[in-house]
């Protein structure tokens, strides 16, 4: 009968997209919303 | 060929490919420690004068001395070199995990794969000989090529050490997984230098991640799907311009599917296999809420390569619908689903829905047939032709070729569509006494059970989100239970719907629509079958689920 | 029997690979950049000093609160973390702009003197990061948009 879907710790019902912030296929729930940023090489002293 | 065996024909040849490839010649004396010598001092330069552009050039002018990236030979040494090296200095950092059990994997130090990754980075970006920063997009040609001589020598040396150690349960997969997730997620950042080749730099990592699809490196499965699905290489594929990445992530979910196959369809599955498993839902669950598109277009070549005991798994593909689509509630008492605006309109299908009809040679002769009705011995004889001895592993999976069973389904009833729009330019036509209805109950009359379960599980698999296909495809549906020439096919078609209604969500539109219209219209007297009483436990699901439809 | 023998084999390596593969797979740090700025000497502070940087300075909001001198001081001292990006991106706002070549952060004193495609010059204020922790004025100066992050 599979599984219930909504037990694998994703929040189908978010009005948000869950890739940004789907952790992997293993995590039982997404990452805080840890920002996707990038620094320059030229900042690292 | 869209068939399973096809598709594993396929990542058996890439497999071979692959370790053809990683065989290369001996390397000149001295080759190791003078790469070793390289990478500290790449390390001292990162570590010590982290940012500065001038120590990077600097640095670049000495691998150039080297002939790294101008000599192919050179830079194919040099990264197969140095990829070994880092890797085996990761895997000796393992330290043990407090409190972790025996058979922990420990923990790995990274910061020599990071800095190399870094290295890597600055090699594609800036290391095009001839191009300073201005005129940095003249060299993107030359950087793409680069990147994917990079990666594919990754690649080759991942197979390589994986051939050697995995055997004997050394091969740790994690190094490799840092690696590319470094290069990953530096490549695919906004950046001016190869920003405007972006699709192309996800082409190439989509590239390699083919390349070490589960089943050519079962023991990198793991990280694979992780790649896959990561946050920067997924979501990027799908949002590229124009679509180009869609192809490219719909070969990747097959490759998934093409290994989890034989375990899913056994329905034996090992923890790892469930596991992985568990985590293809998870990205099927985020492909379904972010990109419901994606799937649903592409739902024809999905449903050839997951077998059909994985009904909830199918339900999922089926499930999805374009997000600009507002499905009318499939319980509105009176719902006039022929009056919906949606139903005329054909689905969007990126599969090829016919490449198994040409692989068989059957596509003319079916043409020919739908449009004249001759010869009568071509549909004589076509259940006959829609046999194959399909096996897997040695044992017949089936004596039916599923894919040409779901091919030839689409493909007539796509006919039929264009043909009943030539008519009256709408479907409301009685699609009755029509070619393509004959070879649909020419097959149901003359298939035994399990290929007329196959038959009716292609036509159930159209049941999908308010479209011509789920309209015309439901409508067959129902007329085949109307005029089934015995009570066992009513039984039949019934069950081919109650299985795919009975399992957890999601349940397609289309399918929902279907059963409530076969219990609840008089003109199929559902209820008064015997099979809907033939057993309290059978009775009560009926009653549950038409009380769930009601 | 050689080639089903064979097949036999073949398949259970694979589901050795693949439960190797679950055994080793990677985890949340195997996935996670060095999120903080690891000092190599850490200064041994009293437990009571946080060891890293409270939640709130996760948000961008906060930065458009704090001083140009804290800015810079996140800049340049928690290098490659999301705050430093914050920084970076608070400095800009506040018509900041990052010399590559000098690493260092430039403002217009005045309307430039001189404007071509390439460069412009004028009077500005740089914050001198190296010797005074201050803010310096440099008339006459070039500053050439190649160098410009």
């Amino acid at each position: 009968l599979g599984s219930d879907l909504t037990t694998l710790g994703l929040n189908l019902n978010s009005s948000e997209c869950l890739y940004s912030t789907f952790a992997s296929p293993w995590a039982e729930a997404p990452i805080t919303r840890e920002p996707q940023f990038s620094l320059p090489l030229c900042y690292y002293m | 060929v869209q068939s399973n065996v096809g598709h594993t024909v396929n990542a058996t040849c890439a497999a071979r490919e692959l370790r053809l490839a990683s065989i290369v010649p001996e390397d000149p004396a001295g080759a190791r420690e003078q790469v070793t010598g390289l990478l500290e001092q790449w390390i001292r330069v990162w570590n010590e004068s982290p940012g500065s552009e001038k120590a990077y050039a600097q640095y670049l002018t000495l691998l150039q001395q080297h002939g790294v990236p101008r000599n192919e030979q050179s830079t194919e040494r040099f990264v197969r070199l140095a990829t070994v090296i880092c890797v085996e200095s990761c895997v000796e950092s393992r330290t043990a995990e407090e409190g972790a059990s025996a058979d922990s994997l420990g923990v790995l130090t990274y910061s020599v794969v990071d800095a190399y990754a870094k290295l890597l980075i600055l090699l594609v970006k800036y290391a095009i000989p001839d191009s300073s920063p201005s005129t940095v997009l003249a060299g993107t040609p030359q950087r793409l090529d680069l990147l994917n001589r990079v990666l594919l020598t990754l690649t080759r040396t991942l197979v390589s050490n994986y051939d050697k150690t995995v055997e004997m349960d050394n091969f740790d997969q994690r190094p490799y997984f840092r690696l590319f997730l470094n290069l990953l997620q530096d490549l695919n950042v906004p950046d001016p230098v190869l920003d405007s080749s972006n699709p192309r730099v996800l082409a190439a990592f989509a590239t390699v991640l083919h390349a070490l699809q589960p089943a050519v490196t079962p023991g990198f499965a793991f990280s694979w799907l992780e790649l896959v699905s990561h946050r920067m290489f997924m979501p990027n594929l799908l949002l590229a311009k124009n679509q180009k990445g869609w192809a490219l992530m719909h070969r990747l979910l097959v490759d998934l599917f093409v290994f989890l196959e034989p375990y899913l369809r056994q329905v034996q599955l090992s923890d790892a296999a469930r596991l992985l498993y568990k985590g293809a839902l998870r990205v099927l669950l985020v492909l379904l809420h972010d990109f419901p598109e994606f799937l649903s277009d592409y739902h024809f070549s999905f449903c050839d390569v997951i077998p059909s005991s994985c009904i909830q798994l199918r339900n999922l593909f089926l499930s999805a619908f374009p997000r600009s689509m507002r499905l009318p509630d499939p319980f509105t008492p009176n719902l006039k689903v022929d009056l919906l605006p949606e139903i005329s309109q054909p689905p969007r299908i990126l599969s090829n829905c016919v490449i198994a009809l040409e692989a068989c040679a059957l596509r003319e002769p079916l043409d020919e047939y739908l449009l004249t009705r001759h010869p009568i011995s071509f549909l004589l004889d076509l259940p006959r032709k829609l046999l194959d001895a399909n096996t897997n592993n040695d044992h017949v999976i089936t004596s039916y070729n599923v894919p040409l069973v779901n091919s030839l389904v689409v493909h007539v009833g796509m006919t039929a569509i264009s043909q009943l729009h030539t008519k009256s330019g709408n479907l409301q036509q009685p699609i009755a006494h029509s070619t393509p209805m004959d070879v649909f109950q020419h097959l149901m009359n003359n298939l035994d059970s399990e290929g007329r379960y196959f038959l009716l599980n292609a036509i159930a698999n159209q049941l999908r989100y308010p479209n011509n296909h789920t309209h015309y495809f439901s409508c067959v549906l129902l007329y085949l239970f109307a005029e089934a020439t015995s009570e066992y096919i009513q039984e039949q078609v019934t069950r081919v719907l109650l299985e795919r209604l009975i399992v957890h969500r999601p349940h397609p539109w289309g399918l929902l629509i279907t059963f409530i219209e076969l219990i609840k219209n008089p003109r199929y007297s559902f209820w008064s079958h015997g099979f809907t009483h033939c057993a309290t436990e059978i009775e009560r699901v009926f009653e549950s689920v038409a009380r769930s439809c009601m | 029997d050689d080639l089903r023998a064979h097949r036999a084999a073949a398949e259970a390596r694979r589901l050795a690979a693949l439960a190797l593969s679950m055994r080793r797979a990677p985890r949340k740090r195997d996935a996670e950049r060095p999120r903080q700025y690891v000092p190599r000497n850490p200064y041994a502070t009293p437990a009571a000093f946080p060891t890293q940087p409270a939640a709130v300075f996760d948000g961008a909001a906060v930065f458009a609160r704090l001083g140009t001198d804290t800015l810079f001081f996140v800049f340049y001292y928690q290098q490659g973390t999301y705050q430093q990006y914050l920084a970076a991106r608070e400095l800009k706002k506040q018509s900041w702009r990052y010399h590559k070549k000098y690493m260092t952060w430039f403002q217009r004193h005045e309307e430039p003197k001189a404007t071509t495609d390439a460069f412009e010059q004028g009077t500005y204020v740089y914050f001198d990061y190296e010797t005074g922790w201050c803010q310096r004025i440099k008339s006459d100066f070039t500053f050439e948009y190649a160098y410009l992050e």
